[in-house]
């Protein structure tokens, strides 16, 4: 296990006085097998795992400076998940947090979720409706899954639990759906719009098409691509071929209530540079939080 | 000119590389790896299609668990299959499909709707029984799904159904107050029809990494799973983490979710999977 991992490698490293390059190395290839383990994608592991080590020999030279006939402040062990811990936290912070983009002032503001089947964007599209309208906001959903069956249903009975009205248009496109909604939302003076849409493959061109032209015709402020925590490698294709058509603007990764390491949230920060907005907590709808990168690194590291 | 050493290394690392971004996991690709390892160094495989070849024949004996016929445990009808799973897995969608499957064969099929906790949750089975054109058996308001499974399989029983399936809800392998719900329900198929039920198919996403083998280890200490469906196999991840699950778990992947209508579903076929892993 990740823990196991990080355990033997801090092993290795506790009562070393000097620590050497050697050292260093037999601990990250611990680490290695355990943020594999981790769901870490293999290219991330290995640029992780370098900028470690860097970070690592850098100290030994200041270490060894301040330990000239002085007790060291800090032992190697400690120094190596410090720096596992600082790394990971930086790769997966980001400057705005779980701030959406707003629209220009008397327009309201578009949230677009996206992404593959059952990852929990309709549950996702209510939780986020729950918390905007407890800051104040005025928020409208909109069914535009038109696909699978009792979608719209199950949105409905959502938003009438977080007392939010569902826009919802049974015989049209999702296209059209979406461009009604947004009228709507206008007239209405709503703050925020949410388009909850069907969940689709990245290499289904057609649902990708879709997906463009309800971009092209509402132009949202944000669009969320909403991600099972328990993804395993695929996730950097996932998220690089939705981002490559769209232009993600944040990621919500949901399940973290499970006991998935969630590594593969790695790559997809580090890789697309798209930022982690939200963590789904669990199936009822108070349960969306505002990602936290040093509640990730804690628990990718163990 | 490169020596057979480093010629080997290359190799085995591509290897290596093709098995991890395939999920296979860290742990079983070692295994692999190094049984190739072994075999080049005793000489063992002339060139690279060799080995290639020796890695494909290893993972077809993992996969290849003995197991008996899919239903064949149920003497009598009704067969009663229970379909569980973590959420958005799959189960309401491989319910249906399943359902497709024995109505085409002439089968007559009840569905249990014993997911009453999900908004739409029942609606959505309710909506897929019309296309597929079986019965759906669901509870009054605010039912326990071993409630709902009881009067399910009673009724199969009862009406002379060939095949009751019942869909369970999503549920994440951690949480043990909902795994107990799933031990009640699975113990309710068994009260109203002994033996039952014959086969629990733990539903597992394709794109799921090493989570899966934390979802195969909870559900089977739970329930006795009898068989895997691996689901959404149409999208690009291949579910190599299907290697380390049947490894350790030997049990057998009965069928293959290939997409989201009801014709969508495979049997499992070992050399196919395998082509698609190593492609
Ligand atoms: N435990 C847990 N369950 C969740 C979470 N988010 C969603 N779910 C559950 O995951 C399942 C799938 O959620 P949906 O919202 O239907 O997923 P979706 O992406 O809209 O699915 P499609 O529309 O079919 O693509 C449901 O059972 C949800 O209740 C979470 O953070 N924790
Ligand atoms: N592409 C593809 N999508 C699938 C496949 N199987 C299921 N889906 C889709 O995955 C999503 C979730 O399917 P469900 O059947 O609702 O999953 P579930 O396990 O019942 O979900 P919960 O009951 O919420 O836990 C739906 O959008 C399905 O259409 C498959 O083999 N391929
Ligand atoms: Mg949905
Ligand atoms: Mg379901």
């Amino acid at each position: 296990t990740l823990t196991e991992g990080f355990r033997k490698a801090r092993q290795k490293l506790t009562g070393v006085a000097e620590l050497t390059e050697a050292d260093i190395e037999a601990a990250l290839r611990d680490v290695r097998l355990s943020l594999l383990e981790a769901d870490v994608e293999l290219n991330v592991t290995r640029r992780f795992l370098g900028r470690v080590k860097e970070k690592m020999l850098g100290q030994v030279v200041k270490l060894r400076a301040e330990s000239q006939g002085k007790k060291a402040t800090i032992t190697p062990d400690q120094l190596f998940v410090k720096a596992c811990q600082e790394e990971l936290v930086a790769m997966m912070s980001s400057p705005d947090g779980a701030q959406l983009t707003e629209a220009p002032k008397g327009t309201p503001t578009i949230v677009m979720m996206v992404g593959l089947q059952g990852q929990g964007k309709t549950t996702t599209s209510a939780k986020l409706a729950k918390l905007l309208t407890e800051e104040g906001k005025k928020v409208l959903l909109v069914a535009a899954d038109l696909q699978r069956p009792a979608a719209v249903e199950q949105l409905t009975v959502l938003g009438q639990k977080v007392n939010v009205p569902v826009f919802s248009a049974p015989n049209s496109t999702p296209v059209e759906v979406c461009r009604r909604a947004l009228a709507l939302a206008k007239v209405q003076k709503k703050d925020v719009v949410i388009f909850d849409t069907a969940g689709r493959l990245a290499i289904d061109t057609v649902l990708m098409d879709e997906l463009r032209a309800i971009k092209s015709e509402t132009k949202p402020q944000n669009i969320l691509l909403v991600v099972n925590a328990a993804i395993g490698q695929n996730a950097l294709a996932t998220a690089t071929a939705f981002h490559d058509t769209l232009g993600l603007t944040g990621i919500a990764l949901t399940m973290l209530d499970g006991d998935a390491r969630g590594g593969a949230a790695l790559a997809i920060r580090e890789v697309t540079g798209i930022p982690i907005r939200y963590a789904g907590v669990g199936e009822s709808l108070d349960k969306l939080e505002a990602f936290r990168p040093d509640g990730m690194a804690s628990r990718i590291l163990g | 000119f490169s020596g057979k050493k480093e010629i080997d290394a290359a190799l085995l690392e591509d290897i290596e590389e093709t098995l991890l971004t395939g999920d296979v996991g860290a742990a079983t690709t070692k295994r692999l790896v190094d049984a190739l390892r072994d075999r080049l160094d005793r000489n063992d495989l002339a060139d690279s299609e060799r080995v290639w070849e020796a890695l494909r024949e290893d993972s077809r004996r993992i996969l290849s668990v003995d197991s008996p016929g899919f239903g064949s445990a149920a003497k009598q009808s009704p067969l009663v299959i229970l379909m569980v799973g973590v959420n958005g897995a799959g189960k309401t969608t491989t319910t249906a499909k399943l359902a497709g499957r024995y109505k085409q064969a002439g089968q007559k099929v009840l569905l249990a709707a014993a997911d009453t906790f999900r908004a739409a949750a029942v609606q959505q089975l309710e909506m897929w029984g019309q296309r597929v054109g079986v019965t759906v058996h669901k509870a009054k308001d605010g039912a326990k799904p071993s409630a709902v499974v009881y009067e399910a399989v009673a009724r199969g029983v009862a009406e002379g159904f060939d095949v009751v399936i019942a869909d369970t809800a999503g549920r994440l392998q951690n949480k043990a107050p909902l795994m107990e719900e799933l031990r009640k329900t699975r113990d309710a198929a068994g009260k109203a029809c002994p033996g039952a039920p014959h086969e629990v198919l733990l539903v597992l996403d394709a794109v799921t990494g090493q989570n899966a083998l934390s979802q195969a280890k909870e559900f089977r200490e739970a329930l006795d799973v009898t068989g895997v469906v691996l689901t959404k196999l149409d999208g690009t991840a291949k579910g190599g983490v299907i290697l380390a699950v049947v490894d350790e778990f030997k049990l057998p992947v009965r069928f293959i979710g290939v997409g989201e209508k009801a014709d969508d579903l495979r049997d499992f076929d070992t050399a196919e999977f395998i082509e698609a892993l190593f492609s």
